[in-house]
């Protein structure tokens, strides 16, 4: 499904050269769960991005059901990335002045579901993260955890097969945080292929597999 | 130091009431370390941001140093906020348009050091937290878990006797946390105040004291 190969990624700032992923090479099959640990600083969020289609590498392969991503153009990108992919991100993203409804409800707005059908699987989605009664408050009248909630919703709603979830439960107590860890533990059960960041041991033992980054490379791959 | 009494909370949604602090009535006195535990959406931030001066209580007192602090006037309260305490905020709330080094600087521009005595602590607050090598990158530069230390580093350069952080180590792995623990250790060991916000239960250990909150309400107040 997702095949790395030689993966470099470097920013650069200034005149300064950040290698942030050095000779990345990993490969995550359709109905994995994977979890990608590493220290802060370590290159996690920016192979995250590699992965979902937001940025590109600077050296090295990146395929994805087959098609290398660096020869698609940006329409086949945002194709890939609304119908395939779901991202929860680190920071969340939300736009501050939609309501957690409306934040979630937008991945679906393009389709082809009709007002009611959009209607009830956000409401059906909202619940399942617990966030009923918030539904309708902004960004700024919700809690950090509350938040973090409305993304992970909003990644879920249009159902894709690769969900990457970037520190999903970093804040959240771990009743909550456990809650969301069932909601994964389903859709991984149901064929979904699973990729999150975590900096917490008990949080990446969900998971069956663990790759730790370490200064932009792979320092372990390990599989339960 | 800190008296709250009978403190209530609520906010308004449309025509919404969501009351979420009720009857708060906590005492900390100067060199307290305390924790304050709770699930999201509990009210931990919102009672941050009371101790912090940056939100007024619907009902009830606090007193901060012997003040009620509900008769303090703008001037005033900025006065508090900006010579007694530092706040590390849950979403970090850091200037984009300024690098690492000038968002930790901030706080000391209206000050009296000089130019070269600002620099020398705001080099020195940084290399505390492990950011010496991104203190030109901007907040969309840096990873989660290094803006996160960029606010911890702003909220302490100007040495305040009140330090309270909203969840400090959400984004941190955990050898990058117990680092920050260990800056809390040496500030508390020194005669500063420390609360913190944390869902880490590991994290709340280091404190002598924790505080659980529950739908806006103390529901448990131990001391080790
Ligand atoms: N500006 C606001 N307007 C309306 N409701 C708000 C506002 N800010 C917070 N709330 C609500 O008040 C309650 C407490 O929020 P608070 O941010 O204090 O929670 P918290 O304990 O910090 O949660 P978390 O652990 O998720 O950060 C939440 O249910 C939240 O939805
Ligand atoms: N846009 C950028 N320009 C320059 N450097 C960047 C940029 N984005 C990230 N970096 C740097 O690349 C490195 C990897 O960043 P990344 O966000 O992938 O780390 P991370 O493992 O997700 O960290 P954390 O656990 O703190 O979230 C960091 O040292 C960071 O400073
Ligand atoms: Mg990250
Ligand atoms: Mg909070």
């Amino acid at each position: 499904l997702i095949e790395l190969d030689g993966l470099f990624k470097t920013y650069e700032v200034g005149t300064q050269k950040v290698p942030a992923l050095k000779n990345i090479t990993i490969d995550v099959k359709e109905t994995e769960y994977l979890a990608i640990m590493g220290p802060s600083g370590s290159g996690k969020s920016t192979l995250m991005n590699i992965i979902g289609c937001l940025d590109i590498p600077t050296e090295g392969s990146y395929r994805l059901k087959g098609r290398e991503v660096g020869t698609l153009d940006d329409d086949e990108l945002a194709e890939i990335r609304s119908a395939e992919i779901g991202f929860v991100f680190q920071t969340f993203n939300l736009l501050p002045r939609m309501t957690a409804f409306q934040n979630v409800e937008l991945p679906l707005i393009y389709g082809r579901a009709s007002r009611k059908g959009r209607s009830d699987r956000v409401w059906e989605t909202i619940d399942a993260v617990g966030l009923k009664e918030r539904a309708h408050h902004r960004p700024s009248e919700l809690s950090g955890g509350q938040r973090q909630r409305v993304a992970i919703a909003r990644a879920l709603i249009n159902r894709p097969s690769i969900i990457l979830a970037d520190e999903p439960t970093g804040n959240l107590d771990s009743t909550t945080g456990e809650e969301i860890m069932q909601i994964f533990r389903q859709l991984n059960n149901a064929g979904n292929t699973i990729i999150l960041v975590t900096h917490e041991q008990y949080i990446a033992e969900h998971a069956r597999r663990i790759v730790k980054l370490l200064d932009g490379e792979v320092a372990s791959d390990t599989t339960a």
